[in-house]
């Protein structure tokens, strides 16, 4: 069988699913000090899982809420910087009206993980956490 | 705060994969 951190190193798809690759990508991430881009990236997912749910607005209006000031008001924030002005004003808009769409972090989602794919995924595969581990 | 971080916390832990 192929060993886990072979199938890391295929796609950063691979790598985020598998409890112990993303554990080692987030140590990864941490010393770069862009953990949240990761945390981000996972709210943003379960959001979306939560929102195929019925019901429930309160508790999905109090989250949207939630990771949109953690990860997207403070605009000197590593996940912020990354996201596009327009793809904020766009979530600050749902939030304001209190309307939380399904669709309302998938643009920020997707710019963060075209950056982590771009960036922190190939630099984790050639860094010392990643090779020590191997 | 800390019910916001909590929720946020069960947010991010739903969308990890479960242990294999």
């Amino acid at each position: 069988p192929t060993p886990p951190y072979l199938k890391w190193a295929e796609s950063l798809h691979s790598l985020l699913d598998d409890q112990d690759g993303i554990q080692l990508f987030r140590t990864f991430l941490r010393q770069e000090d862009c953990a949240d881009m990761l945390d981000f990236w996972f709210a943003c997912s379960g959001f979306r899982k939560l929102e195929s749910h019925e019901g429930n607005e309160e508790k999905k209006v109090k989250l949207a809420k939630a990771i949109y000031k953690k990860y997207i008001l403070d605009n000197s924030g590593v996940v912020s910087r990354q996201i596009k002005p327009a793809t904020k004003s766009f979530i600050k808009d749902c939030i304001g009206k209190l309307h939380v769409d399904p669709a309302m972090f998938e643009q920020a989602q997707t710019e963060i993980q075209t950056l982590m794919e771009e960036n922190s995924y190939p630099l984790f595969l050639t860094s010392d956490v990643y090779l020590e581990h191997t | 705060i800390d019910s916001e971080d909590d929720l946020l916390q069960e947010c991010i832990s739903s969308a990890m994969p479960k242990k294999k």
